[in-house]
C-alpha cells in the first residue's frame, strides 16, 4: 500500500476515459479498462461506474512525454503508464504513455495488462516485490486471469473481500528458489545457459550472470504453455525441444521455430504416453533420454527413430536414482537428474550415483 | 583513468533511475566516476526490492534490471 494507506472512501468508485489511443480501436479500449477494472471488482466490495463527461475519481488519459501532471513520460519503452493513489483531484488518475505500442495480445504493450496494474495504484496498491504479482513494477506478458493471491490479499486488505464473491483463480505465487523444498518441472541447456523451468516461470542461468534470473514463460514465449514438463538441448542441431503434454516446441536460441508445435508420439513414442517426465541429449553418443513415469526410452537423433529394446526401467539402468525424474541435464559424463527436492549426479561412465545434493543447489541456494 | 562513455552512460542511467523510482537526491553522484554512498545505499535498496544479490555496485543484473519496460510509479517512498 501506498504510505498511510490511502484508499477511497466509498465503494461506488467513477471512472472516465478522458482520450483514446489510435493504436487500438475504441471499443479496444473500452473493453481493455472494462476488464481491468472487472479483475479488481471480483475480489473486493468495489463497483465502478462509467462517466462521459465532468470529473470522475479515475480520469484515464494517453498522453506522451510532458502531458500535464510535471511528470513527463520518456518515448517509446521505459516508463510505460503511471497512476495516482486515491486521493481529491489527481489522486486515482491514470496516464498512458502514448509513445508505447499499445495491443491486445502480446506483439507490443498490452493494455489490458498495464490498465490492470495501473488501476491497482488509483485503488490504493503500491508496488510488490513478488515477480508473479500484477503489482510488480516491472511489465511482463501473461494470459488468463491478472492478479496473484498477493495482490488479492493487498486489495482485500483495504477493501475487503467481494460480498457476493464469484470464484476467481488467482495466478500462484512465483516460485522462490532458495525454499528447501523447491521441485523443477524441466531444466535443459540452451547455447551454454542453464534454463530451468517452475510452474508460470523459468530461472536463466548464465555462466557470466552471477544470480539467475526469473521471468515468466509467458513473457519470453507467449505460445508456449504455462506448464513445461521436460526439454533438452540438441546443440549439433543447435535446437531446444520444449514439451507440455502430447505437444513440444522447437526453440533455436530464443526463437521459436516454425512448424511446431508437434505431437510426441512424431517422436515414436506410443499414443499411451500423454506426458514426458523429462529429457536429456547425451552428446556423446547422439542419443536422447525421454523419461515417462518409471521407464526411460532412448532417441536416435541421427536416424530420428526410437531405438529398439525400450523402454526400460530408471531404477535397473540408472542405479542409486529414484525410480522417477522430474529434470535432467547432462556435463562432460555427469547426468544430473532432479526429483522432488533432491538432486543426483550420475556418473554416466561408472553408472553410479557420486553425489547427492538439494535440487537448488543449482541456484547458488 | 576516465571512465570509459559506456560506464558513464551506465551510471547516468542508473542515476535517473534511482532519482525517480528510489528518491536518490538530485546532485553530481558519481563525481571521480566512483558512485557516492547515496547512490550505493539507493542501488542496495533496489537491488534488495528486486531480490537481487546485494552488492551495492552496477553489475550487470542490475543494469538489466533497469532497462526493463516498467511502470512509472515509485517503488519505495512518500508519494509526492
Amino acid at each position: 500500500h501506498f504510505p498511510r494507506h490511502l484508499k477511497w472512501p466509498n465503494t461506488d468508485v467513477t471512472f472516465r476515459i478522458v482520450n483514446y489511443t489510435p493504436d487500438l480501436k475504441k471499443s479496444d479500449v473500452d473493453r481493455a479498462i472494462r476488464n481491468a477494472l472487472n479483475a479488481w471488482s471480483d475480489v473486493t466490495p468495489l463497483t465502478f461506474k462509467k462517466l462521459y463527461k465532468g470529473n470522475a475519481d479515475i480520469m484515464i488519459s494517453f498522453g506522451s512525454k510532458e502531458h500535464g501532471d510535471y511528470n513527463p513520460f520518456d518515448g517509446p519503452n521505459g516508463l510505460l503508464a503511471h497512476a495516482y493513489p486515491p486521493g481529491e483531484g489527481i489522486g486515482g488518475d491514470t496516464h498512458f504513455d502514448e509513445d508505447e505500442d499499445w495491443t491486445k495480445d502480446s506483439s507490443a504493450y498490452n493494455l489490458f495488462i498495464v490498465a490492470a496494474h495501473e488501476l491497482g495504484h488509483a485503488l490504493g496498491m503500491s508496488h510488490s516485490t513478488d515477480p508473479g504479482a500484477l503489482m510488480y513494477p516491472v511489465y511482463s506478458y501473461s494470459t488468463g486471469y491478472p492478479l496473484a493471491e498477493d495482490d488479492i490479499e493487498g486489495i482485500q486488505a483495504l477493501y475487503g473481500p467481494n460480498p457476493n464473491s464469484r470464484k476467481v483463480k488467482p495466478r500462484p505465487d512465483a516460485p522462490t528458489k532458495c525454499d528447501p523444498m523447491l521441485s523443477f518441472d524441466a531444466a535443459t541447456e540452451l547455447r551454454g545457459e542453464t534454463v530451468i523451468f517452475k510452474d508460470r516461470f523459468y530461472w536463466r542461468l548464465h555462466p557470466q550472470m552471477p544470480e539467475p534470473e526469473q521471468t515468466l514463460i509467458k513473457s519470453t514465449w507467449p505460445s508456449i504453455p504455462n506448464k513445461v514438463d521436460a526439454a533438452y538441448e540438441n546443440p549439433e542441431k543447435d535446437l531446444v525441444i520444449i514439451f507440455s503434454g502430447i505437444r513440444m516446441w522447437a526453440l533455436n536460441g530464443y526463437n521459436l521455430v516454425d512448424g511446431y508445435p508437434k505431437y510426441i508420439h512424431k517422436l515414436g513414442l506410443p499414443k499411451t504416453i500423454r506426458k514426458v517426465d523429462a529429457a536429456v541429449h547425451i552428446g556423446d553418443t547422439g542419443k536422447t533420454l525421454l523419461f515417462t513415469d518409471e521407464e526411460y526410452w532412448s532417441y536416435d537423433e541421427a536416424s530420428g527413430t526410437m531405438d529398439t529394446g525400450y523402454p526400460r526401467s530408471i531404477e535397473d539402468d540408472f542405479p542409486g536414482m529414484s525410480d522417477e525424474v522430474d529434470a535432467a541435464v547432462y556435463h562432460y559424463g555427469y547426468l544430473y537428474f532432479f526429483h522432488d527436492h533432491v538432486q543426483y549426479e550420475y556418473s554416466y561412465t561408472s553408472k553410479k550415483v557420486i553425489r547427492i545434493m538439494r535440487t537448488n543447489a543449482i541456484l547458488n541456494c | 583513468a576516465p571512465l570509459s562513455s559506456e560506464d558513464k552512460d551506465d551510471l547516468l542511467l542508473a542515476e535517473k533511475y534511482l532519482r525517480r523510482f528510489y528518491g536518490l537526491p538530485a546532485g553530481l553522484q558519481g563525481r571521480q566516476g566512483q558512485p557516492s554512498d547515496a547512490l550505493k545505499a539507493k542501488i542496495k535498496e533496489m537491488q534488495r526490492f528486486f531480490n537481487l544479490k546485494v552488492t551495492g555496485n552496477l553489475d550487470e543484473n542490475t543494469l538489466e534490471l533497469m532497462k526493463e519496460p516498467r511502470c512509472g510509479v515509485p517503488d519505495i517512498g512518500e508519494y509526492n
